[in-house]
């Protein structure tokens, strides 16, 4: 089981987008895919019409063992999306509490790994979305990941953003005793503004190899796919955003199987 | 003193860049203005080319004291910008830490109020600007607010996002016991979108007179002005997002008269 954390504390920078792109592009590839959703806000879990306010079982649920995931609980919160071999763990808005209530407890870093650990011969692929702030969500999905992708606006703000990601990922692989190699992946470029040309050649200087060698275009038929609960590769094959993130995804299958 | 605060729990839908934007337009009008950073990720404070990961005095700092605030502390945070007239209470990254450390203390939802009143006649205008998540952070900004403003992405999935948004405010409404006027700002609106056409459509039906009569354009020039530290309207006072900014304005202070 491959498990890949999308994460950035800069919001709307494209990361509940990357996860549900690359969730369709693995699924065309054969492969078993669950996406998890660890947004307060309920992005993926509302792009496939599940109303994150409204939730039986979620995310939330694995939290409140203090640290422990019952055996049973995982496989109850799954639920299926538009396309069959991409399944869901949905999000609840009740996980906005839960920086509150479990702060006092420890060991609750690894509820998330632990809790995939109990489904690793049902996906091959994992993918894992986050809130746009650091905190014991953000720690879970890092904790659980294999590999980190960080979609980056090409903006100004964003520049500075990257160092706050990649400090807080420094920090993190020190408590796990982990290395967590990560891609950054340049979004919502567009060639014709300055600020972004700017901001491109400004995180390239600075964390050359680490940046994807091509940048995902602003293409509209994004906002299109989450209206009608569809892949974006489903919404449409050859899009120019679709086509780099299946570029994306070569690059990624290529790693995973050298590691 | 009139306290505006901008929020919305999705990430990257215009918040820093109205509280920017309406700050730089205020000061135009004479107003003496002030912008409050509570996003842990402190856009609005790295706008100005402060550094959010190494601020002596923040923010953050106003929550230190049990809920009560010092006299002297609020005029100690301040700092300048690039245009005199308009200060700013910076964002340490530390405020991410300040969920956790302030969850089992009550009375902490009106530090911002406490300390804004310590400020009453400096400034004529605070505009709060807030993390996309719902948190303590958030429930100071609309404690201490007067007029809610919430940028909207015309998008399908900030359709959705919208309805907690309203859902949160009648929570905070319901235990400050004040009603807390909003106005629905649609932002990066493209026409040339059908995402676009109906979501606007959507949230105008279903908030009528609350969404503001026109949509802030997609316009490049906000992102170069956050390159140079430049409020928006002082970038390029005729773009076509600063003049419908000029119009929300406007609005606002009608409003303001009236109220
Ligand atoms: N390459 C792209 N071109 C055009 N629109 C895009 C692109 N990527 C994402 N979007 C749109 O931008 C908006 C923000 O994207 P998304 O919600 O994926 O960001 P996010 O980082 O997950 O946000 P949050 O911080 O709230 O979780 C959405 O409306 C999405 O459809
Ligand atoms: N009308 C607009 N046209 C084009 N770009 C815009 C517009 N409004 C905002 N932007 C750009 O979109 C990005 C996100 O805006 P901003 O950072 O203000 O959103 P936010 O809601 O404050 O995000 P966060 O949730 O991270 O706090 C920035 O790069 C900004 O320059
Ligand atoms: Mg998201
Ligand atoms: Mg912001």
């Amino acid at each position: 089981m491959h498990v890949w954390a999308i994460a950035n504390q800069k919001g709307g920078v494209g990361k509940t987008t990357t996860a549900v792109c690359l969730a369709g592009l693995l699924k065309e590839q054969g492969h078993n895919v669950l996406m998890v959703d660890l947004d307060p806000h309920g992005s993926m879990t509302s792009y496939f019409k599940y109303d994150p306010d409204d939730i039986e079982v979620s995310t939330f649920d694995l939290f409140m063992h203090e640290g422990r995931v019952p055996d049973d609980l995982p496989s109850k919160i799954i639920l299926n999306t538009t396309e069959s071999g991409i399944d869901l763990f949905p999000a609840s808005t009740s996980l906005a509490t839960l920086e509150r209530k479990v702060s006092s407890q420890g060991g609750m870093g690894l509820v998330i790994s632990k809790a995939l650990a109990k489904l690793w011969d049902q996906y091959q692929y994992v993918l894992i979305d986050t809130p746009p702030i650091l905190g014991v969500l953000m720690i879970n999905a890092l904790a659980a990941a294999q590999r980190l992708l960080i979609p980056v606006q090409t903006e100004f703000l964003a520049v500075k953003g990257l160092e706050r990601m990649t400090h807080t990922l420094g920090m993190v692989m020190q408590s796990t005793k982990k290395q967590l190699p990560f891609t950054i992946l340049p979004t919502l470029f567009d060639r014709r503004t300055q600020a972004s040309v700017h901001a491109l050649k400004q995180i390239r200087d600075l964390y050359g190899e680490q940046v994807f060698r091509e940048t995902i275009p602003v293409d509209t038929k994004f906002r299109d796919a989450s209206e009608y609960a569809k892949f974006p590769s489903q919404m449409d094959p050859d899009s120019r955003g679709v086509r780099v993130y299946r570029h994306v995804l070569e690059e990624l299958l290529k790693e995973a199987a050298n590691a």
